[in-house]
């Protein structure tokens, strides 16, 4: 049985793409079977792995009774397959609004294939709608990627609030897998004031590791690679390899 | 009447709230009086401006009855005006999917204080859901923050087939404001060769004015203040003083 994770945070632009492409593909090199799951209408973890005009998709799981096994690709590192989104699912939030048990959809598609793979990844929308509710629901753990700054900080309580409600009513055995800090940059007195404060109040809840902000993550996506195949030697790169071990030795924080 | 403007992009965290309040208190500060509707359940401009629980919110406005001149409140600015957003209009989606005419409650219920104002600036939430929806049909044109990066410039396309959509059914008068480069770094060829493709692909639709990657931009938020209250000498204060002049002389561009 795979080890689900939800990596979410309805805070926008706080490196939950990169983190899920870059975590699932640390996993992967180190030879555990992964698959990712792009949750996202912007399919962005589809372009930034390199996938052009992907079909099936996760769309076509939800509406059209595609199975999982018939969604899944090959990527160019070989231990990771991808579910691949499209533009399209951005019409899930009307489309499965009045389907029975539409918060269940995911758990019930993976249920499937979680016996192929160690681990699962899925990457979530910037929202807390029906797309993230559905991980939520589907996942063992959510991993909670915060930039570096005030509004992420911010809205960290309210995801955690929302957490505990898909505990409550859909996911009693829903874990923190962990806090992440993303886009760290030390000569930037904000990230050290909001790390400090995160820590403080989350404890041993966040991960050791640290992703500096770092040119070659961003760069990676435009060359359809994550940052391990692109430049395996830059900071970025080697924090989410560090990451990796963390999340292979520590399991769920809380 | 006032120039109604829509702050949009589903790619999070690209500048949507910075880009609104700094443009917003920019114009309000040239005595121009202006309204900015906080539209994104984070409310992340209602605090950024300093504003603490406030009650009612858009949220009322659309669910509960209120009338926007009784969600209207003041900011440090003088002609600077707010309806706030909160936590609860994450779940709008669901709440609204079923009244009549949902696309147009924004339209109705900005009409009857457009009159007061000379600009109304709308910030959107990173999806495209009914909320974004609501400030693109109630909108004269629609401001598009892009950071300068691969998956903000990649989603480019698909926005504006979005727009398209929404004057083909809705709002037949939608125009480009423009389209802002924003978390410019002179340092880092990503960003010039985004940019470059951008300019190239876009053209005259793309301000001159560029909005830097500023720390006086993230660190404001956390006193409660536009940038422009902060440190006004700040790189990032000044370029949204240049932008503000290029938005008053240059009008909509396309
Ligand atoms: N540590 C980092 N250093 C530098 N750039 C980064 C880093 N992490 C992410 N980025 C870049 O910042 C931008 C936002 O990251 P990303 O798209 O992964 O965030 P996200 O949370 O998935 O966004 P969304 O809310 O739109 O889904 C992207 O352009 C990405 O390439
Ligand atoms: N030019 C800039 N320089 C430095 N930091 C910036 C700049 N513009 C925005 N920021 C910071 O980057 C983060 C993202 O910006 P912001 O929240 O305005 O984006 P957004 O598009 O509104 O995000 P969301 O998609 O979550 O609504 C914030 O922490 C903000 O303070
Ligand atoms: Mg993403
Ligand atoms: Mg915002």
């Amino acid at each position: 049985m795979a080890k689900i994770v939800a990596v979410a945070n309805q805070k926008g632009g706080v490196g939950k793409t990169t983190t899920s492409m870059n975590l699932a593909a640390a996993l992967a090199l180190s030879h555990k079977p992964v698959l990712l799951i792009d949750l996202d209408p912007q399919a962005n973890a589809t372009s930034g792995l390199g996938i052009e005009k992907a079909a099936p998709t996760i769309y076509d799981c939800f509406i059209n009774k595609t199975t999982a096994r018939e969604a899944i690709v090959g990527t160019a590192i070989p231990q990771l397959a991808i579910i691949p989104s499209c533009h399209d699912l951005v019409a899930a939030e009307i489309e499965l609004s009045d389907i029975l048990n539409r918060e269940t959809l995911l758990k019930r598609l993976i249920d499937d294939i979680s016996g192929d793979y160690n681990v699962i990844i899925i990457d979530c929308p910037p929202a807390f709608g029906i797309l993230t509710i559905n991980a939520l629901v589907a996942a063992h753990s959510v991993l909670i990627p915060v930039q570096c700054e005030y509004y992420a900080m911010e809205g960290l309580g309210r995801l955690m609030e929302n957490v505990e409600r898909i505990r409550q009513s859909f996911n009693a055995n829903l874990q923190l897998e962990g806090i992440l800090l993303t886009m760290w940059d030390s000569r930037v007195t904000l990230s050290k004031q909001v790390s400090q404060e995160i820590r403080e109040f989350f404890k041993e809840k966040v991960y050791r590791s640290i992703i500096p902000r770092n040119i070659a993550l961003a760069e990676a996506p435009s060359y359809g690679q994550s940052a391990l195949l692109y430049n395996s030697a830059s900071a970025g790169s080697q924090a989410y390899i560090e990451l990796a071990k963390e999340f292979l030795t520590h399991g769920e924080k809380g």
